[in-house]
């Protein structure tokens, strides 16, 4: 889950970077479906009558960072990427835009790396996730009942809990487990979706629920840190999902792109240069909104 | 075609990485 959610975390940072420029050239946007907290869609955006899907790359590689730091022209044989599957959806029509975006940053995938971090007065955020059906409410709506969490370590715990309640409405829940000891989560919750830490703790910590009868051990080593050390946003371009269709090609899981050593699933692709420049988009969008 | 002008580079600070961070706990 730790790659999985820091990919995530910089595809909202890109959205949200974009959506700051859009605001200062005054160029009007919609969000559409902010609905459900859990829905993915909620960051969607919709530019002058177009619904926009913005692909976000996470670019990690210090090499490659240190590269296009120096000359962002290194993105222009970088690959834009779209999932075929996505791609042959029905969410988008052909008049709709892709736009491509980067996100150069490092990330503290081991625990090494998180303790340097912290020891240089960065952020951290520290996660620990539940994958089972039952915890997250999927195999059955219910209450969970009480929900303990036992400390294994010696000294006491500062936690979030996430999860959500009975109308799956978001609880976030601050809660101090003292060392070697107890503490009740003072919420009811129907989906336990994780635990965040503030520092790395030492032991174990044990989650009991009085409803599923069943306790789930979160160990040192499952706390991820999906906190992103973002350095540069690049919105590289766009093009309507039409012109994607004619100029890209299709590129099979575990080819080699400038941007990642292997690409995870089967993509429609072309390079970067042959997007259109974002500025055009933004002049396009603010002629349609005056007329 | 792009040229290396066309790229729009915005600036990066961690209220970006905040938000991020907050939508994919939520996203769980």
């Amino acid at each position: 889950p730790g790659p999985r959610l820091r990919k995530i975390v910089a595809g909202v940072a890109v959205e949200l970077a974009l959506r700051r420029w859009l605001d200062a050239n005054q160029v009007p946007y919609d969000l559409l479906g902010a609905t459900a907290f859990t829905e993915r869609d909620k960051y969607d955006l919709r530019l002058g009558g177009r619904r926009v899907d913005l692909k976000s790359f996470f670019i990690t590689d210090r090499d490659d960072i240190t590269a296009l730091r120096h000359d962002p022209g290194w993105l222009l044989d970088a690959a834009a990427l779209v999932p075929e599957d996505q791609f042959n959806s029905h969410k988008l029509e052909d008049g709709d835009v892709y736009v491509f975006g980067f996100l150069a940053g490092l990330e503290a995938r081991q625990q090494a790396d998180t303790r340097r971090v912290l020891d240089a007065g960065q952020p951290v955020e520290l996660v620990a996730t539940f994958v089972d059906d039952d915890w997250l409410g999927r195999a059955q709506w219910r209450s969970l009942g009480t929900l303990t969490l036992h400390n294994d370590g010696p000294l006491p715990l500062e936690l979030e809990v996430g999860g959500q309640g009975r109308d799956r409405e978001a609880i976030v829940e601050p809660l101090v487990v003292p060392a070697e000891a107890r503490a009740a989560v003072a919420a009811r919750l129907y989906a336990l979706l994780y635990l965040r830490a503030f520092q790395p703790p030492p032991a174990g910590v044990d989650v009991r629920s009085s409803a599923l009868h069943r306790t789930h051990s979160v160990l040192p080593s499952d706390w991820h840190n999906i906190w992103v050390y973002g350095m540069d946003v690049f919105i590289a371009g766009w093009l309507t999902k039409g012109e994607f269709r004619e100029r890209s090609r299709r590129l099979p899981a575990g080819s080699r792109v400038k941007q990642y050593p292997r690409t995870q699933t089967v993509n429609r692709s072309l390079p970067i240069r042959d997007l259109r420049p974002i500025t055009e988009l933004a002049r396009r969008i603010k002629d349609f909104a005056s007329r | 075609m792009l040229t290396a002008l066309d790229l729009l580079r915005l600036p990066y600070d961690d209220s970006l990485t905040r938000a991020g961070v907050e939508y994919a706990k939520k996203s769980l």
